[in-house]
């Protein structure tokens, strides 16, 4: 879930 | 990157520019929702303010100021520019109904509980269903133009590649964001009517018209 809050789309 | 984000990414372009083109050439908004329209800039608006802490690629940084400046341009051409086009009459949408639980949502459902973080997430969501006030107005006037369905074919397409972007990541890099996915999925679930519409009659050379 952590991995989400890295937001490289658009 | 793989070829079904980046298909998306440019269907979602591609939409965007349709219907901004559309709007220009024509000097009209005639059957055009304003209210989704302001939905989308403020989809924009809220999941971009990455753009001011962080930079990832040249690429992502163009595309979201390309979709913030084309969609603050066609919210100015149908409220102020083309106003006397606009059919109010039948965009009677009530956005409070979007708005509101959403933005609940996202203060519950988060992956983090910071103002950018909600605000990204309050634009998932927002995101996945801002087209319903378009597709009420096409529900009510019981048509649409053929160029507008163009639109909402592009708009709907490019939700469905990122899904099978996520998929593809899930596998081959375990990358997984349940909140985009489950939003991605609603949303795309949303165009399925209009997408059986846009196949059985817009592509075969008929107008998109509703039984009355």
């Amino acid at each position: 879930w952590q991995r989400g809050i890295h937001h490289d789309e658009l | 990157m793989n070829i079904f984000r980046l298909t998306g990414d440019l269907s979602h372009l591609a939409a965007i520019i349709i219907l901004l083109l559309k709007i220009w050439k024509s000097r009209s908004c005639a059957g055009i929702s304003g209210k989704s329209q302001v939905l989308f800039a403020l989809v924009f608006t809220t999941r971009y303010l990455d753009l001011l802490t962080s930079f990832i690629s040249l690429y992502n940084t163009t595309m979201k100021v390309i979709y913030i400046g084309c969609s603050y341009a066609t919210v100015y051409l149908i409220y102020m520019k083309l106003k006397a086009t606009y059919d109010g009459n039948h965009d009677t949408f009530r956005v409070e109904f979007l708005i509101v639980p959403v933005g609940g949502l996202a203060f519950l459902v988060n992956h983090d509980f910071s103002p950018l973080e909600i605000l990204w997430t309050f634009s998932i969501y927002l995101e996945s269903v801002a087209i319903l006030p378009q597709l009420f107005m096409i529900s009510k006037t019981g048509e649409a133009e053929t160029i507008t369905t163009h639109y909402l074919f592009f708009l709907g397409l490019y939700r469905a590649l990122y899904l099978i972007n996520w998929i593809w990541r899930f596998y081959f890099e375990g990358f997984f964001d349940m909140i985009a996915i489950v939003a991605g999925v609603v949303q795309t679930i949303l165009y399925c009517d209009f997408f059986y519409l846009y196949v059985t009659k817009v592509l075969k050379g008929k107008k998109l018209s509703l039984p009355a």
